[in-house]
């Protein structure tokens, strides 16, 4: 299963 | 982080207080739509449901409790403390147009098929069309309270420096998402009508108001 990505940004 | 995008958090988190206070001080929430107010409720409890999964700093999180909790909190001063102010009449946008296609198109266009991806990508679906319905109020009445005027502008403000944060990125850490760029440049689209009757009139001291 893939992961989600991360967001850094808001 | 970079100048950018510092500015443009600050001028979203600019834009949210605008808004409470103007409400909570006139007492009313004449002339604003409570329908982007819900759109802009749902974009931020879809987008920061990472809030539980993810860490990314002390500063993100802290934004992102300070955008929900206001968020929540103009939503409850529209349709609960000051209900009888809210002009629903001229409110008249079907945001079930905005909502649907939004979530078809997130599940079309969406980098990692995951519950939390799909949630994260139609929350910037939905944000790029979110004011829709305050600008068809605004065209509707004809015009916007001044105080209005610097709210819409700070709102519009944030994705556009957004959009310089990204071609900063782009050069200096190869960072390229298209989803989100895409729909940053829609969203200050939408908006940049509002920004010439602000610069042409708001500015020079003119009650914003249509011809």
């Amino acid at each position: 299963k893939e992961e989600s990505l991360e967001h850094d940004e808001l | 982080m970079n100048i950018f995008r510092l500015s443009g958090d600050l001028s979203h988190l600019l834009a949210i207080l605008l808004l409470l206070v103007k409400i909570w001080k006139t007492r009313s929430c004449a002339g604003i739509s409570g329908k982007s107010q819900i759109l802009f409720a749902i974009v931020y409890t879809t987008r920061y449901l990472d809030l539980f999964t993810s860490f990314v700093s002390v500063y993100n999180s802290f934004m992102k409790v300070v955008f929900l909790t206001a968020s929540y909190g103009t939503l409850y001063l529209m349709f609960f403390k000051f209900k009888p102010t809210y002009d629903h009449n001229h409110d008249s946008f079907r945001i079930l147009y905005l909502i649907i296609p939004s979530l078809v198109l997130s599940f079309i266009i969406v980098h990692v098929y995951t519950v939390m991806e799909i949630l994260w990508t139609y929350s910037i679906y939905l944000e790029a069309v979110a004011i829709m319905p305050q600008l068809f109020m605004v065209s509707r009445t004809g015009e916007a309270e001044t105080i209005t005027s610097h709210y819409l502008f700070a709102l519009g403000s944030y994705r556009a420096l957004y959009i310089l944060n990204w071609i900063y990125r782009y050069y200096t850490e190869d960072f390229l998402d298209m989803i989100v760029i895409i729909a940053g440049i829609v969203q200050t689209i939408l908006y940049c009508d509002f920004f010439y009757l602000y610069i042409t009139k708001v500015l020079k001291g003119k009650r914003l108001s249509l011809p």
